[in-house]
């Protein structure tokens, strides 16, 4: 990491605050998700954002008692 | 049900994969389903080609993004048959469409269904067992941190920006979870795999859910 202009490294110090934030969150019990350095932690979150969440949304009906019945006939 | 289940047992789900820096979620997430539904009909599992999805659906943005449902719709029109993995390998780029002779190796799908299940992931708990892993979408933002344990809070529905494949589910514990196979290699997570708690459409998890038949 590093090497450029800086922003990796500024961005690994903002993702060990975030990390922080979201640990400090957690309700303390050993099976709650913990958060910690990865792979992605050298990026800002919209950079992150930008590259690795594309999915796009489609908009599909609600799963509904009419379909379950149909489904069991 | 079965208060523990998971795919992975039945040894019909592939691979965890990286879609590296491609933008491909939503064609590694059906394409993870079509895999897993051709083995469970008792083929060999095979890894089918996730490039051939994202140069070949017209009606998505290669890896610039794109939608689980919209590419479903697309194999169902058009009848494609994917290629193995291994004759249309992955790029993390978009690229030209390759075309194959109609008797090449290939599957295509027969049909596929899409709902929102939110408020009733124990229907969707039957949907897995009964038509195999399932092709959702999540809010991941906070993703970019995970380690491990069950995703409980941090994660809100109706923003879905991330495709995913769930292979099964634990309700062994205090706090039951989804298993979640995720698309950024496996040194992410949990072995390439997320926990998700049930029942509370966290992450948006039950907002679209996808199977598919072949």
């Amino acid at each position: 990491w590093g090497g450029g202009d800086g922003r990796e490294e500024a961005a690994l110090r903002e993702s060990i605050k975030r990390i922080r934030r979201l640990n400090s969150l957690s309700s303390g019990d050993n099976m709650t998700a913990f958060y910690g350095i990865n792979q992605f932690s050298h990026l800002f979150p919209e950079d992150f954002k930008a590259i690795y969440l594309r999915s796009t949304p489609y908009r599909v009906p609600r799963y509904t008692e009419v379909l379950k019945r149909k489904e069991t006939l | 049900l079965p208060t523990k289940f998971d795919w992975r047992d039945k040894n019909v789900v592939t691979q965890v994969r990286n879609q590296q820096t491609c933008g491909g979620c939503w064609a590694f997430s059906i394409v993870g389903g079509i895999e897993s539904a051709y083995a469970i009909k008792g083929n060999n599992l095979e890894e089918l080609s996730v490039q051939q999805v994202i140069d070949c659906s017209y009606n998505n943005y290669g890896c610039h993004g794109g939608s689980t449902v919209g590419a479903l719709s697309w194999l169902n029109q058009t009848q494609v048959k994917l290629v193995k993995d291994s004759e249309y390998t992955f790029k993390a780029q978009t690229g030209l469409c390759h075309y194959f002779q109609p008797s090449d190796f290939g599957v295509s799908i027969t049909d596929y269904a899409a709902y929102d299940f939110s408020g009733q992931e124990d229907e969707m708990l039957k949907k897995l067992v009964n038509c195999g892993p399932l092709a959702v979408t999540v809010d991941a933002v906070s993703w970019q941190d995970y380690l491990g344990g069950i995703i409980q809070y941090h994660c809100s529905s109706g923003k879905a920006n991330h495709a995913v494949l769930i292979t099964g589910f634990d309700r062994t514990g205090s706090i039951p979870y989804w298993i979640v196979r995720n698309s950024w290699g496996h040194t992410w997570g949990i072995d390439g795999y997320a926990h998700i708690k049930i029942g509370s459409n966290v992450c948006g998890i039950a907002d679209t859910v996808s199977s598919v038949f072949v």
